[in-house]
This record gives structure tokens, C-alpha cells and sequence, in this order.
């Protein structure tokens, strides 16, 4: 869990967002 | 016989199939696995010139419903995987109020948490 | 069979929740509910991936008893999460 969410903040901190949404999770996801 | 190829056959493959110096793309390779969760800061390595780096995320659009097979099905961690990311394509409108938490909910029982 | 089911979803969306509350209070980066909910129904259906290995991995070695054995095999596949769970498994050993 706290990997995906780690994964999920570097997505969002590479796309200068400062909340994580499934579009940046959806990223993450395949190589989770 | 042995387990190599044989002449003929390494000759065909280095024809037909063998990237080499002469082709744009020289090689492939999957990015490496590093869990930045375990403090684990993998230096991003810089791509080696040729060197195709293939992404996990480029096709997810794709990935969001079973395509076809031919003999073998899909396995059980894709079938999840495929539903999940269908769950993100459904969820993805939604503004504030969460469908799967309002289903969820009712059946929160703390002592399962403890 | 459903509500219990259903009630172990709600426990696990619950403490996804609350794990996600940590890391974004230490990135200071928020998750919106949708991504938590996103999280919480991979980590379940991770979950169901887990028991089968386990399972599995428990009577290949003819026990009936799941060991940590097993849920080392589990992460066996990256070095730095099997020596995490190993270093993990001393510690509750002790």
C-alpha cells in the first residue's frame, strides 16, 4: 500500500500537482 | 541438438532477427524494479544510445479491458489488473463523494481493523 | 459469504485510508478518495493473489500450516523487499 501511494506522489510531484488522483495512479499501476 | 544454434541457424537469425549496430533501436530492456517506499533511490540509470527502454504505462489505455488470446487465457493478476484499471476509468469523473467508499462503508466493522 | 466478504473490503479501504493519511502528511501530498479507493481494491485483490501463493507454497512443502517461510517466497522476487521481510520476520521472531 505505502508503495503505491509512494509511486503515486513521485507521479504527482513529476506533473507539479499537489494531490494524487487516479490518473496519476493509473500511471504507476502497471509496473507496480 | 545441443541446446545452440546450429550455423545455418545462427546465420538466419543474425539475418533476420538480431539487432545490431546497423538498426536504430539496438536493443531493448524493462526499466528495473526499485521500491522507493524502502528508501531504495535507484540513480535514474541515462538511457544508453539505441537502447529502448520499454514503458509498463504507455498502452494502459488499452489495458482496460481483455483483449483477445489464442490458447492460454489471461492469468488471474491480469484479469485483476483489468478490472481495476476499468475502476479507475469509472471512478476518474467522479468529482468529491467516492461510489466505492459509499458502497463500502456500510460494512465497516472497527474490530475487523483491530 | 458477501457481507463478509464485504466487511474485510471495508477494513482494508479503512486501513489503506489511514496508511495513505501517513504518506501524504510526509510528502505533503494529498490522495484524493477515488485514489485511495483505487489502492485499497489493488491491495485486495492482491490479497487473494497473496493466499493462493501462500497456500500453495505451504503444501509444496507438505505443511498445512502457512509459515513466514512462505511469505518470504511471496518476495522472492526483489531483493530489497525480501530482505525488508526477512529483517521484518527477525524482529517479530525476537
Amino acid at each position: 500500500v505505502v508503495e503505491a501511494a509512494v509511486r503515486g506522489v513521485q507521479q504527482a510531484q513529476a506533473e507539479d500537482l499537489d494531490i494524487v488522483d487516479v490518473d496519476q495512479l493509473e500511471k504507476v499501476l502497471p509496473q507496480l | 541438438k545441443d541446446g545452440f544454434l546450429s550455423e545455418e541457424e545462427f546465420n538466419l537469425w543474425k539475418r533476420l532477427y538480431r539487432l545490431g549496430d546497423g538498426d536504430q533501436v539496438k536493443g531493448v530492456v524493462l526499466p528495473e524494479p526499485h521500491f522507493p517506499s524502502l528508501q531504495e533511490d535507484a540513480m535514474p540509470k541515462e538511457p544508453t544510445a539505441g537502447i529502448r527502454q520499454l514503458s509498463l504505462s504507455e498502452w494502459r489505455l488499452w489495458q482496460d479491458h481483455p483483449l483477445p488470446t489464442h490458447q492460454v487465457d489471461h492469468s488471474d493478476r491480469c484479469h485483476h489488473f483489468i478490472s481495476v484499471m476499468q475502476m479507475i476509468e469509472e471512478m476518474r469523473q467522479e468529482e468529491d463523494e467516492c461510489s466505492y467508499e459509499r458502497k463500502i462503508k456500510p460494512f465497516l466493522r472497527m474490530e475487523d481493523v483491530r | 459469504q458477501f457481507s463478509h466478504r464485504q466487511r474485510l473490503k471495508a477494513a482494508v479501504h479503512y486501513a489503506v485510508g489511514r496508511l495513505c493519511s501517513e504518506v501524504a502528511l510526509d510528502k505533503q501530498v494529498q490522495f484524493n478518495k477515488q485514489t485511495v479507493a483505487a489502492i485499497a481494491e489493488v491491495t485486495f485483490r492482491q490479497c487473494e493473489n497473496f493466499a493462493k501463493d501462500l497456500e500453495m507454497f505451504a503444501r509444496h512443502a507438505k505443511r498445512s500450516t502457512v509459515t513466514t517461510e512462505d511469505v518470504k517466497l511471496l518476495a522472492r522476487r526483489s531483493n530489497s523487499l525480501l530482505k525488508y521481510i526477512t529483517e521484518k520476520n527477525e524482529e517479530i521472531a525476537q
